[in-house]
């Protein structure tokens, strides 16, 4: 019989000015989903069901950028991508382009388990949420006043924000807009420096 | 982003990834969280997800990268961790979680920070953003 472990994140790039409140919020977090995960496997779930446990608390807490509180499109919309792989035979399930789907990572598991593809997109991989019987929620569930307020930030910075996850009150964010002019390849119609961050 | 590993008892590894992606992005627009080797990989060695600037991820194949160290190079997981930051990412900011099959757990980012959790069955515990 091995040993257990296991780790999480909530996304890496993290603003330098981030308040301690909002770190300890973050912590707090990251400390109740371990937490989570550790109970599952003292219970012996196996790695696979373990990770999607974890994973689906992290989109339905609005704190980071999944689910609930995923960042917006240029349409003040969310799109959200999951993946999720099992490793003793390697089967893997991954979807895109999800707008009405409140836990992406499930889905991306019935792929997995369910089909006989390994990544379903947009149109199609919503039809099969539906037929899945997965729960759907209105496009407006996950978005948060605060990632318009990034938005809003954005479009008036034209460029693509750096994801700090946690907004400061303030929205004291940085843009790639400085950098815009360093080189000359672009991707889009924009710099490619403005993509650098995630 | 978010992600998790595990490694339960019987030594089977699973890695998991979610995202929304980038603000103001495109309509459209596929980051690496969804793509399996580049954002999220699990083998019967370790299991890998990682976060940061999807397009180094994608052309460093970040995740698979991690095992494939393991497996062809011989490292432990902490060493291919280390290895696949500082050698693969091209120049692009990312972080990463890992399991092994052994209960090994480890991290690895050359961003400023990341937001980070982890945990063995021997104890240890640990919670971190810088």
């Amino acid at each position: 019989m091995g040993k257990w472990a296991i780790a999480v994140h909530g996304g890496a790039g993290v603003d330098p000015n981030l308040p301690v409140q909002r770190q300890e919020a973050a912590k707090q977090l990251l400390t109740r989903c371990l937490n989570l995960g550790i109970s599952a496997l003292r219970s012996n779930c196996p790695s696979i069901d373990v990770v999607e446990l974890v994973v689906r608390e992290l989109e339905t807490d609005p704190l980071f950028n999944s689910g609930r509180g995923s960042a917006l499109t240029e349409n003040g919309t969310v799109e959200m991508e999951a993946s999720i792989m099992d490793g003793p035979k390697r089967r893997c399930g991954a979807v895109s382009g999800l707008t009405t789907v409140k836990n992406p990572i499930s889905l991306a598991r019935l792929v997995m388990e369910k089909s006989p593809h390994s990544y379903l997109a947009f149109s199609g991989a919503e039809e099969f949420a539906r037929q899945q019987g997965v729960e759907l929620v209105d496009n407006e569930y996950f978005i948060t006043e605060e990632n318009l307020g990034m938005l809003k930030l954005a479009k008036e910075a034209n460029s693509i924000l750096f994801d700090y996850r946690i907004p400061n009150g303030g929205f004291e964010t940085c843009s790639a807009g400085a950098a815009a002019t360093d080189s000359p390849l672009q991707m889009n119609g924009l710099p490619i420096s403005l993509y650098a961050p995630e | 982003t978010v992600g998790c590993v595990v490694v339960d008892q019987e030594g089977r590894c699973a890695a998991a990834t979610s995202t929304g992606g980038l603000m103001n992005k495109r309509t459209g627009r596929i980051g690496d969280s969804p793509l399996i080797g580049a954002g999220t990989y699990a083998s019967n060695l370790c299991g890998v997800s990682c976060t940061g600037e999807g397009e180094a991820i994608i052309r460093a194949t970040l995740a698979r990268d991690v095992a494939a160290v393991m497996e062809y190079k011989g490292l432990c997981l902490q060493e291919a961790v280390d290895f696949v930051i500082k050698e693969r990412l091209d120049e692009g900011q990312a972080g990463l979680i890992a399991v092994s099959k052994n209960g090994e757990v480890a991290c690895g980012f050359n961003a400023n920070g990341m937001f980070r959790g982890c945990a063995t069955e021997d104890g240890f515990m640990e919670v971190g953003i810088w």
